[in-house]
């Protein structure tokens, strides 16, 4: 989903 | 993931290692300011909200719970362990870091991706560490002489968001719809904060003198 796109890094 | 990203992750894991390492092995935390890392911990905090609901990766998940356990580790040990708070520099770590977090959530609310719970606190723990640094710079400041590990861990830690900037960088030119302007920008400002702090390394490691920062 977009927001797990979003957020991929530390 | 790319080479940079994990580069640059390797050496924010090594800054923490080294860290962890002065602590334990000298029981001290001379040199080293509290309030950096408490910023350090509410960063990782607000960051991780979404530990438990957005599956990422085993190595995205490890790192957060590594990040988060390590920097309240710090926190505690500074603050409660009988050994080592006794040499925690108190008089000298006097920055007033509640101006930073105030600053850093305003931002947020201001500047997001959206205006969202988790979206805000994600906002704020890219802005709280862009600045979350300055605590430590100024104690090094005013502490004069600054021993190894402590050196290393500033400059791990700042070679790590320099990494990042290429990881951004590389995924621009590699990603359609790659855009992450929060992240980038702040961790532009992240790394110039430590311009003059490497330039000091370097010299001390180029003229294998003591690290000295001029007050």
């Amino acid at each position: 989903s977009e927001v797990k796109k979003h957020h991929d890094e530390l | 993931m790319n080479i940079f990203r994990f580069a640059g992750d390797m050496m924010h894991l090594t800054s923490i290692l080294v860290l962890l390492l002065k602590i334990y092995a000298t029981k001290s935390c001379s040199g080293i300011s509290l309030k950096t890392q408490e910023l350090y911990a509410l960063v990782f905090l607000a960051r991780y909200l979404d530990l438990f609901t957005d599956f990422i990766s085993v190595y995205n998940t490890i790192m957060k719970l590594v990040f988060i356990v390590s920097s309240t580790a710090i926190v505690w040990c500074m603050k409660r362990d009988r050994v080592v708070r006794r040499s925690y520099d108190k008089q000298l770590d006097t920055f007033r870091h509640y101006f930073l977090l105030a600053a850093s959530f305003a931002l947020a609310l201001l500047v997001n991706e959206k205006f969202t719970f988790q979206e805000i606190f994600w906002a704020f723990s890219i802005y709280l560490e862009a600045v979350a640094i300055l605590p430590q710079l100024v104690l090094l400041q005013r502490s004069g002489n600054v021993d190894n590990l402590t050196g290393q861990y500033v400059f791990f830690l700042g070679a790590y968001r320099a990494f990042y900037i290429l990881n951004w960088i590389y995924r621009y030119f590699t990603e359609t719809h790659f855009s992450r302007w929060i992240a980038c920008i702040s961790g532009l400002v992240q790394t110039a904060l430590y311009a003059d702090f490497f330039y000091y390394y370097y010299i001390s490691w180029k003229n294998n003198t003591k690290l000295k920062l001029p007050a």
